[in-house]
């Protein structure tokens, strides 16, 4: 079963998904073309 | 802290010089140039004088980038259109990446070129001091604490010490121990609020470049497998209680991501850790489990295991014993370990065999009863005896030669005399041995298959069944071993595998094993 | 039989358990691992492009840090010096590179925006860039379709290729709409 612990990192691991790493927070500042993430049509291509 | 007064203002000025200085186009390729200027500051302001007052330095630098992130993050909440994150994030790592750069040039810089021992000193006070004040932001801020800034400040700190220079990679390897160690001081048990940013620095592809591929003789392959286990046992309680709540899915999601990098590119790193990754996986995260046993030998080639009469004992391979570099007799106690030699070389004393269930035992209470480490490391450990005293006898592993001997002794004492539950992480222990073709993988498949055969009660049958379906019905990849054991045993007759009332109990448990029949036929 | 967790009835309780309760189905049947975004069958090494544990995407190509000459980089205070991004004045070559290069990201919008004004349309079930073939009419043509002699861009090979089409109009898309550029030209050095 869960101990007193177990319960705390859930709730931790919780606050943290709420501001999830960044993709650019592992990459080099690009300050000519920086990531400007948006919404494109799922039909766009992905990758 | 006792900080000499000044000194926060002094190291406030300072920092702010050199995040002008590392963004000024004056300062020259890697802003040695001016780091060069910067240092002559850093005297006269005497923060070089001692240890003591560098190691403040450095911590008061860490809080102010800190500080200064919160602050940011606090404004894009307040004003998020005037902000967007990716506008926050650039003006925070404007000061994180140049307070960075001022860590990697003075860690390049001190002490002489040679002497190595200065530098990585300073790194692991460095990476000390930012570990220190993570964990005191952690303990204070609790669900407020925001893993941003350390994130950056160790993602690009490993980049930038990682940069094809001489003077970085003599020390490279030191530099690999230096961030390991600090993320095995992070792990999640530790700074559970720092889970997802330590998961994306130990996935960094240039961090599993080095310690994986580029580091020699794979001396960084114990260390990222460490690492691992770290992860795995932050995991472990609340896969085993399925408590996946939906952020515990996004990390177990990214752990299979992370395995699956792993399986494709360095599976041979897979099949030496395995004993160590099995040992620490809850039993019912099958799917999981497959994939670390799946791991085969890139230049291996695995025969089809549904290839028709296939002569697995007539495999080249079969006889070679598989690496494992987990030292897994370590977990035995000293006295329980001289018992079992002693009973494995004489079959004395006769009350091991009896008190053997007692000695696996931890308490009685359901789910938690049995030492799960210590029936793992018995069940490899008689098993490669057992190999071995075939070996020495002349023979090789087969249903023949592995049976009236003090190994098989134990084994089948271990699947009469445990309960459900014992007997339940038992044949789990022998299931984790069913790999690619290697000595262990035939020895354990014929051993099971043999318990089934010898078997003097069905519930001994069932629970072998049981063992093998639930890691048959998950979705793939399924282990060789494991494929050419089930087919074995539903396709020889020796077994009477379809006579059996478990078999037949239900109709959806017909219908399972028909379409894992088919499937395997 | 056994009646516990540990025998076959066991095991099947776990799996019907599975049906309604999402989350035992990654334990009890696991997860579909050829949809976690990684392309299993590649014959080179994934982690080079493994952007994160927690994304489906792999690296773009200008992700992918390399130690390049500190001179190669563009320095934040030279940044207002350089031409500013102008998508119109880029040839078409340059807008499918940067269409393509920058999945989920405001310039692949911008960039479809721009070929969008060069009367190239984007097909959305084919997942192709097609355009008129110069001095060739449809064949036939309809209110809901036309038929004829197309040029789509084949980003495998990175060129126009000639084809026949039956296209549907309601399968192209409109003019994409575009969020604020200002964030397009944003400098992190102007804000610091």
């Amino acid at each position: 079963p869960l101990n007193k612990d177990n319960m705390y990192q859930q709730a931790m691991l919780e606050a943290s998904w709420r501001h999830m790493p960044h993709p650019s927070d592992s990459e080099r500042l690009r300050h000519y073309l920086p990531r400007n993430p948006c919404p494109t049509p799922a039909y766009y291509h992905q990758t | 802290y006792d900080d000499p007064p000044g000194l926060n203002e002094k190291t406030e000025y300072l920092l702010r010089e050199w995040v002008n200085i590392y963004h000024s186009p004056t300062s020259g390729r890697d802003s040695t140039r001016g780091f060069s200027t910067f240092v002559q500051q850093m005297h006269q302001q005497g923060i070089l004088r001692t240890d003591d007052l560098i190691t403040r330095f450095f911590r008061l630098c860490t809080e102010l980038c800190v500080d200064l992130t919160y602050r940011l993050l606090q404004e894009s909440n307040i004003s998020p259109s005037l902000l967007n994150p990716t506008l926050v994030r650039a003006k925070c790592f404007h000061t994180l990446d140049a307070f960075v750069r001022l860590i990697t040039l003075l860690v390049k810089h001190s002490g002489d070129a040679a002497n190595s021992v200065t530098k990585i000193n300073l790194l692991n006070k460095v990476l000390g001091i930012v570990v220190g004040v993570l964990q005191q932001d952690h303990d204070q801020r609790q669900t407020e604490f925001h893993q941003m800034p350390y994130h950056r400040i160790f993602i690009m700190l490993f980049y930038e010490l990682n940069a094809p220079e001489h003077v970085l990679e003599s020390i490279n390897f030191q530099t690999l121990t230096a961030f390991t160690n600090t993320y095995h001081i992070l792990r999640p048990t530790k700074v559970p609020g720092f889970s997802f940013a330590w998961l994306e620095l130990i996935s960094y592809r240039s961090f599993i470049s080095r310690m994986l591929l580029q580091t020699p003789q794979q001396k960084g392959w114990p260390m990222y497998a460490q690492l691992l286990i770290d992860l795995f046992k932050f995991l472990g309680p609340f896969l085993r209680n399925v408590e996946l709540t939906k952020p515990m899915q996004v990390l177990y999601r990214g752990t299979l991501r992370l395995l699956l990098v792993l399986l494709h590119d360095f599976p041979e790193f897979l099949c030496d850790y395995h004993y160590g990754f099995c040992d620490v996986i809850p039993a019912n995260c099958i799917q999981l489990r497959n994939l670390i046993l799946s791991a085969f030998p890139r230049n291996m080639r695995l025969p089809d295991p549904f290839t028709p009469n296939l002569k697995v004992d007539m495999l080249q391979e079969i006889n070679s014993a598989p690496r494992i570099l987990t030292n897994f007799v370590a977990v035995m106690p000293a006295n329980f370990r001289k018992d079992l030699d002693s009973y494995l070389k004489t079959r004395a004393p006769v009350t091991f065999l009896s008190d053997l269930r007692g000695n696996l035992q931890l308490s009685n209470e359901p789910g938690m009863k049995y030492n799960v480490a210590l029936i793992n490391s018995l069940v490899l450990y008689v098993g490669t005896q057992a190999i071995q005293y075939i070996y020495s006898k002349g023979g090789t592993p087969s249903m023949s030669t592995i049976t009236h001997s003090s190994h098989m002794d134990i084994f089948q004492n271990l699947s009469v005399d445990l309960d459900t539950e014992g007997r339940y992480l038992f044949l789990n222990a022998i299931a984790n041995q069913l790999r690619y073709p290697n000595s262990h993988t035939h020895y354990f498949s014929c051993t099971l298959l043999y318990l089934f055969a010898e078997a003097n009660q069905e519930a001994i049958q069932e629970q072998i069944t049981r063992v093998l379906l639930e890691r048959l019905i998950v979705n793939r990849p399924h282990p060789w071993g494991l494929l050419i054991t089930f087919i074995e045993l539903i396709k020889n007759p020796n077994f009477k595998f379809w006579n059996h009332e478990f078999v037949h109990c239900a109709p959806e448990i017909s219908k399972l094993f028909e379409s894992v029949a088919r499937s395997c036929m | 039989m056994l009646m516990d967790q540990y025998g076959v009835v066991g095991l099947l309780a776990f799996i019907k358990a599975a049906e309604t309760d999402p989350t035992l189905v990654h334990l009890a049947l696991g997860n579909d691992l050829t949809t976690l975004g990684l392309n299993l069958n590649s014959p080179d090494n994934l982690y080079h492009k493994f952007q994160s544990p927690f994304s489906k995407q792999p690296c773009r190509p200008q992700d992918i840090d390399f130690f390049v000459p500190s001179e190669y980089l563009t320095n934040a205070h030279i940044r207002d010096k350089l031409a500013p991004i102008k998508l119109n004045r880029y040839g078409e070559d340059l807008l499918f590179y940067v269409y393509y290069t920058n999945p989920g990201d405001v310039l692949q919008l911008a960039a479809a925006a721009e070929l969008y004004n060069r009367d190239w349309r984007y097909h959305k079930e084919e997942r192709i860039w097609i355009t008129r073939a110069p001095g060739i009419d449809p064949r036939v043509k309809s209110n809901t379709y036309e038929q004829g002699t197309y040029y789509y861009f084949d980003c495998q090979n990175w060129r126009k290729v000639a084809k026949e089409f039956h296209l549907e109009y309601d399968k192209l898309e409109e003019r994409p709409n575009l969020p604020n550029l200002m964030s397009l030209h944003f400098n992190p050095a102007q804000h610091a």
